[in-house]
């Protein structure tokens, strides 16, 4: 969810 | 996963492995403020919420654990730990970090990613991470003398930031083409105040003088 991308980052 | 990024969570991992590594060979935590690494906890646990219900990758999980158990781990040692805990410089960190909570908690309810609870407190986390740094600079300020170790520390937290950034303008070009403004801003801020500490890190590190920062 959320913005493309973020949410594989720490 | 590009080489930006990587670059970005190894330094941050070699930040808090040389703080662990100063604690523990010199059984001491002077010049380190407690009340940053009480803040990089909340940082942490706010941001890995989804640790155990969405899987990105072993390596994504593998270092959510990492820097929730070394985050603890420092504070237990400073906290806790019988020897460790009377080095801690009690007088000189003084800032009210408790005072940055609120202010980043109502931005991230005026400003979150999403309106749901955990982009809520993932959005906290990004504004908190970037202001947290705060009582370890003033601690450095009035450390008469730095060690080298707390330092280097330091430079890494801050560089692996930088990093990121460099990664985020990297993705924005070759993948994602939007823009984030939370990362993006907060993360901007967060290096900026490092800005001083790179001046005279890079200073005494190329005059092979010890770190000094103006009070």
């Amino acid at each position: 969810p959320g913005d493309g991308g973020s949410k594989d980052e720490l | 996963m590009n080489i930006f990024r990587l670059a970005g969570d190894m330094t941050h991992l070699l930040s808090i492995v040389v703080l662990l590594l100063k604690i523990r060979t010199t059984k001491s935590c002077a010049g380190i403020s407690l009340k940053t690494q009480e803040l990089y906890v909340i940082v942490f646990i706010t941001r890995y919420l989804d640790l155990f219900t969405r899987y990105v990758s072993f390596y994504n999980t593998a270092m959510k654990l990492v820097f929730i158990g070394t985050s603890v781990a420092i504070v237990w040692y400073m906290r806790l730990h019988k020897v460790v805990k009377q080095t801690y410089s009690r007088d000189e960190d003084t800032f009210k970090h408790y005072l940055l909570i609120p202010p980043c908690f109502i931005l991230a309810l005026l400003i979150p990613l999403e309106f749901t609870v955990t982009e809520i407190l993932w959005s906290f986390s990004i504004y908190l991470e970037a202001v947290a740094i705060l009582p370890q600079l003033l601690l450095l300020q009035r450390s008469s003398n730095i060690d080298n170790l707390t330092g280097s520390y330091v430079f890494l937290l801050g560089a692996y930031r930088a990093l990121y950034i460099v990664n985020w303008v990297y993705r924005f070009f070759t993948e994602t083409h939007k823009i984030r403004w939370i990362p993006w801003i907060s993360g901007l801020v967060q290096t900026a105040l490092y800005a001083d500490f790179f001046y005279y890190y890079i200073k005494s590190w190329k005059n092979h003088e010890k770190l000094r920062l103006p009070a």
